[in-house]
């Protein structure tokens, strides 16, 4: 109903607003419908503000920015529905150390909420897992999975 | 609700069984360039009736079986168990721990199994519904598609707060 | 043929003059998300003669022009000089140093110049012709894009190899 | 001309073969016309093996192997046709440590004949540089540009 969209959109738009400005260290950003009166079928638009700059045209943005952005848009729907299990595959990829560490601040706590699987290169995601494992093919073809933990994964860092 | 077990055999690149223990927090999955941690996300998605293979980057659903290597022949089945905590309930039936298995085999025939006994693929998909397993929406975040989600068309995104209502 | 020094004032994030001089060799760019990495990958493309704003991420050609921020108003102007070390000639004008500028103002109109002579962007496209610079094709891979060269339907791909033809 | 395509094409197969084995540390690729006998106008196929892998369907490689698979030919062009200037945003974020080691060492051998400027943030890719720029934004909103020597970049990697 238009009723229930619009109000899970409110939801979905107040945790965004708080979740960018978290994630980013600053700045501010926006859902908004393009047609208010129209909920269920009108266009949703992203708006959106890195700290320090002006308002941005989204094909503007960074890499890295377009890719906090959307994370940003995901944990916040995740915060109003949290699924029971959520797979992010290489999300971290494109985010600087310092974006990176406030996501994984971020994936820590919603991990409360919803089980993660997050498949990574990055070290401080690794770091925010409780339980790790890794991947090899020593047998040509074949996956291989084994279980790290903490020491281990410091000194494999190098391997990886 | 979370997946307490994973357990492939024949799926993609894993010709030999393998099983994780997952965390009900967060659980880090690491390694070097095609040594198949996507391929593990691609198994948890297949064995929660994800159904269509293009889903999981595959052409036909027989595409998902370990098609052999340099030191391996082909296997005919490829085979995922999710065992899922259904210690609240959210899952509507009468069990604490819930194992779902999907199998296909080289002939394109598929079986599937709640708790060992034999069903259809539809009651997979009915006993998840509702629960938010099942359905990728905005709980996959695929790898190379998270910039797709901010310049998918305005239909796209719609679908994708409408998943969450 | 080398870019041996890159002048970049006004152009997207760079409202402060900046001038880098670049190794013939290889020469890496670092630095935090949105600082302006990518931007100053677009200046070279753009001063070389790109005829598209969508080639280097903008709406309308204006969208290269510094727009102000927190800290500092809009600026009225944009510009970029690419000086090219032509020692072996490659460029056919006999000049061993040439500096290509381009301009745009906010009105939309646009200024070009070969070694401080005024000329029109076909100029510099002529110029260029046959020496590989100025034409994206194999030599620029744009972030995020480097998938789409295997992706790509296959009249692009074509396009791709006629490029090195 | 037809048979100028068809030379060139040749060039880039061979590179493209010996480049692929190379930057993979084993395995096998070609490049092939879907209909020799119409150089001009036929669709040109990409095979690829990886080491101890079976032939594939692109589509079936891991996001890291299409990476490489797409450096291995865009530096079989390279090899064929240099270019003055080659420019390369991010092109190492997907490659795993071994991959980015070769991605380098033959990243450094290219630059003999094409003058390379790559964006990157991986450490490997930095050290083979001659000059290091770093780009920073102290002042809201603007550009700021730093020469980076390969002390500094040791030190400096921590911030990045
Ligand atoms: N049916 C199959 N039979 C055998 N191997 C397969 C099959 N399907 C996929 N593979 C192999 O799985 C590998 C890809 O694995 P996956 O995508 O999980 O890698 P990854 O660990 O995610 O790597 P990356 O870090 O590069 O993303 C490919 O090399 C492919 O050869
Ligand atoms: N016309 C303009 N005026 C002011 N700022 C601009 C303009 N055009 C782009 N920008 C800014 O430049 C920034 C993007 O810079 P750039 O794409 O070079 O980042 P980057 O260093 O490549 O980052 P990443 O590592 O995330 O790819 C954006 O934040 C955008 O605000
Ligand atoms: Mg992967
Ligand atoms: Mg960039």
């Amino acid at each position: 109903s238009a009723a229930r969209f619009r109000n899970t959109f409110l939801d979905i738009r107040r945790e965004f607003r708080e979740v960018f400005t978290r994630l980013f260290g600053g700045g501010h950003a926006d859902l908004q419908l393009e047609d208010p009166a129209n909920p269920l079928e009108t266009e949703i638009r992203i708006v959106a503000q890195p700290p320090g700059k002006r308002l941005e045209t989204m094909s503007l943005l960074s890499g890295g920015e377009r890719a906090l952005l959307a994370i940003s848009l995901i944990f916040a729907i995740l915060k109003v529905r949290p699924a029971p299990v959520a797979i992010l595959d290489e999300t971290d990829a494109a985010l600087d150390e310092a974006n990176l560490r406030r996501f994984a601040e971020l994936l820590r706590e919603l991990s409360a909420r919803s089980q993660f699987i997050v498949v990574t290169h990055r070290k401080t995601t690794m770091e925010t897992a409780e339980v790790i494992y890794g991947v090899t093919m020593e047998e040509s073809g074949i996956s291989k999975v084994i279980s790290i933990s903490l020491q281990d994964r410091e000194a494999g860092q190098e391997a990886l | 609700l979370y997946i307490k077990k994973l357990e492939i055999f024949g799926f993609k690149s894993f010709a030999n069984r393998v099983e994780l223990e997952l965390g009900p927090w967060l659980t880090a999955i690491v390694g070097p360039n095609g040594s198949g941690k996507s391929n593990i996300a691609d198994a948890i998605r297949w064995a929660l009736g994800a159904d269509s293979a293009r889903l999981i980057r595959g052409t036909r659903m027989e595409d998902v079986i370990f098609a052999g290597s340099d030191g391996r022949k082909g296997l005919g089945i490829a085979e995922v168990t999710v065992i899922l905590d259904n210690t609240p309930g959210r899952v509507p039936i009468d069990f604490s721990e819930i194992a779902i298995t999907r199998r296909v085999y080289r002939s394109g025939e598929s079986e599937y199994f709640i708790n060992k006994i034999p069903c259809k693929l539809r009651d997979i998909q009915r006993l998840l519904a509702g629960t938010g397993l099942g359905r990728d929406g905005y709980s996959v975040v695929e790898q190379g598609k998270i910039d797709a989600i901010l310049s998918s068309r305005p239909e796209d995104r719609r679908a994708f707060f409408e998943e969450a209502c």
